[in-house]
């Protein structure tokens, strides 16, 4: 799951 | 969250209220890449494009519309309100050295094949770049005022902390975010000359310093 796992950061 | 991602996320922004404020106290913008300038609010607006999809928490919202609104009033202070001081004459770098690689790296190497994280994977690329035209220009000139220097070290410092973030991130969630995590270390290794000059020159009282 690479999409979304990455959004947290600015 | 942890403790070196949100002081990552604040040097960032102290970086970005530096610059904004000396331009704007100063009435002028002698020094500063118009471009890396234009470049960063590039970077933001195409990676944040996620606030019209997904909500991930008040503080990220937040801190993603005040860094776009920032951006932008930057922007706008040197191109347009102060742009009698802007330094066109050696802000000559070729942006589109930098534009067209990261455009097309974004395209072969992403997480999936949309538009959005195409998007995103370009903004991260561009990111570890956007400060070029900047330290070209510092080199250009010959050297640069002392808060352009503290600007660049907060820049620099927010890298760093991201890469402590992410050390930390992986040991304890197993987190690793491969792009984010490669570009950011080349990101920061730009900002090691820097560094070093930075302490040795700026920090021991010179006030301005040139890079070689």
């Amino acid at each position: 799951d690479a999409e979304g796992k990455h959004k947290d950061e600015l | 969250m942890n403790i070196f991602r949100l002081a990552g996320d604040m040097s960032h922004l102290v970086a970005i209220l530096i610059l904004l404020l000396k331009i704007w106290r100063s009435r002028s913008c002698a020094g500063i890449s118009g471009k890396s300038q234009v470049l960063f609010a590039l970077v933001f607006t195409t990676r944040y494009l996620d606030l019209f999809t997904s909500f991930i928490s008040a503080y990220n919202t937040v801190m993603k519309v005040v860094f776009l609104a920032l951006s932008y009033a930057t922007v706008y202070l040197i191109y347009m309100r102060f742009r009698n001081s802007y330094d066109s004459e050696n802000d000559t770098f070729r942006v589109e050295f930098l534009l067209v690689p990261v455009i097309g790296l974004s395209f072969l190497e992403n997480y999936s094949f949309t538009p959005m994280e195409i998007l995103w994977t370009f903004s991260i690329f561009l990111e570890s770049v956007a400060i070029m035209p900047q330290l070209f220009m510092i080199t250009k000139t010959g050297e640069a005022e002392s808060i352009t220097n503290h600007y660049l070290f907060f820049l620099g410092l927010y890298r760093a902390l991201y890469i402590v973030n992410w050390v930390w991130r992986y040991h304890t969630e197993g987190f690793f975010d491969q792009i984010a995590v490669v570009s950011g270390v080349v990101q920061t290794i730009f900002y090691c000359d820097f560094f070093y000059l930075y302490v040795t020159r700026v920090l021991r009282g010179r006030g301005k310093m040139s890079l070689p």
